[in-house]
């Protein structure tokens, strides 16, 4: 994996992250690595996600991204079938 | 605009749809009327009829349920996700869910189930999620008033069924304001709390200094009661308020919060009635001056006293020499006033009395 450190360290977040991505964004179960240590599938999936809400494409869980993830919003997934 | 993979669509213009059960927090005719409006969204921009049945199965169902409510796609709880629904087709195609554990309103007090309802019946007719902010089919929910589509989901749904042949003058709403478009002109600009906050449209850009990224925003997303177009706004950091123009009344908000008692009209500044609207405003910190432009002029105000400075109105140009006669926008930053004007934008040094540089307007949105 070429994937770099997640900046927050926050066990909630990632775990809102993997939910948040598994959901709507197809990131396949188990694929997504380790807090701290995150698979090329996660951080892919992040900038997927980053791309389409226009957010700075980082891969990172920076706070602009996580806040987004936090927002009400529709259950259909953004992406796929 | 997206749509679904192979461009689910129905098959037939004449669609039926059937509430199946209803919410205890609305009466069944807020729910009914709220179902049959955000129909119409969608029926008006295209062939697209909806027939209403009360028992059976029809094209579009639905549902009011909570956690897992029989598609193994459970709901949440509060807050998260809202609603979903299936794309056109057989069986649960069509079928339209909302999560029972969501608080539904006719206004802005929580989710709004007239826009919910409208967006969840787009992908019940094949609309995917937009990836435009102003778009009704943009995932994140957001309270609006006005017609709800904008130009980007009547392209959408259009591309799919066509336009409406019988069609009365819809007016959607126009795209996001791109921060990076050259000839970007902002509508308003202020300080709050060490932020500043940009308007443009519908929309405002929040500016952290330590965020290089501008964040964009619906206005009314965070106050539901300012109108979606901002004249002017400026912070009085003594009295930590921030006063936003609109028309001939002004809001104010302590941080985020509004403010009770407003809005005021912007004549119990001593503006004359024959000022319909203020241009730009800003405060000036040294002087305790607030500076209100209107066409080529300019007042002033002096805060402490509440009252207008005599000798008002001056000329801009007079006044500000190498700035041009009238002002979109200004913000005050250690003794430089920045005037936007177009796509164009003046740092004028107080001390000086004269221009230092000009810069285009959308340089401060990190392009």
């Amino acid at each position: 994996s070429s994937a770099g450190p997640v900046p927050s360290e926050d066990l909630d977040d990632w775990l809102l992250a993997e939910k948040y991505l598994r959901h709507f964004y197809d990131l396949p179960v188990g694929l997504q690595g380790r807090r701290g240590e995150p698979s090329g599938h996660f951080t892919a999936k992040i900038k997927e996600m980053q791309r389409f809400f226009k957010l700075k494409v980082t891969g990172n869980l920076d706070e602009n991204t996580l806040d987004l993830m936090k927002e009400p919003r529709c259950g259909v997934p953004d992406v796929g079938e | 605009y997206n749509h679904f993979p192979r461009d689910l669509k129905w098959q037939t213009n004449d669609v039926t749809f059937r509430i199946v059960n209803y919410t205890p927090d609305l009466e069944k005719s807020d729910v009914d009327r709220a179902i049959r409006r955000a129909l119409n969204v969608w029926s008006d921009v295209t062939p697209l009829t909806f027939k209403k049945l009360h028992k059976g199965i029809a094209d579009i169902m639905i549902s009011f349920g909570s956690r897992e409510h029989g598609d193994h796609n459970p709901f949440d709880g509060p807050d998260g996700l809202l609603a979903h629904a299936y794309p056109p087709g057989e069986g649960i195609g069509g079928d339209t869910h909302f999560d029972e554990d969501e608080h539904w309103s006719k206004d802005s007090s929580t989710y709004n189930l007239f826009i919910v309802a409208a967006h969840e019946l787009g992908h019940a007719l094949g609309m995917s999620h937009s990836t435009e902010p102003s778009a009704l089919m943009y995932p994140v929910y957001s309270y609006s008033t006005g017609y709800p589509l904008s130009e980007d989901d009547v392209e959408g749904i259009q591309a799919l069924y066509g336009p409406n042949p019988n069609s009365r003058k819809v007016k959607p709403k126009p795209d996001a304001p791109d921060k990076c478009d050259p000839m970007l002109t902002f509508d308003a600009a202020t300080e709050l709390r060490g932020e500043t906050l940009v308007f443009k449209d519908r929309f405002y850009w929040r500016l952290h200094p330590q965020i290089p990224e501008p964040e964009q925003v619906l206005i009314k997303s965070t106050w539901p009661s300012i109108p979606n177009k901002v004249d002017a706004a400026y912070e009085n950091p003594e009295k930590d308020l921030v006063i936003i123009f609109s028309g001939i009344k002004m809001w104010a908000l302590n941080g985020y919060n509004l403010v009770d008692g407003y809005p005021k009209y912007i004549h119990r500044l001593g503006l004359p009635k024959s000022i319909r609207k203020i241009d730009a405003a800003v405060h000036i910190g040294d002087t305790g001056k607030t500076l209100l432009f209107t066409d080529e002029e300019y007042w002033s105000y002096d805060e402490a006293t509440g009252t207008m400075d005599r000798g008002y109105p001056r000329s801009i140009e007079k006044d500000f020499p190498g700035m041009n006669d009238e002002v979109d926008a200004a913000v005050y930053h250690y003794g430089f006033l920045y005037f936007f004007h177009e796509h164009v934008q003046y740092e004028y040094s107080y001390n000086s009395r004269k221009v230092m540089r000009i810069l285009r307007t959308n340089s401060i949105l990190n392009c």
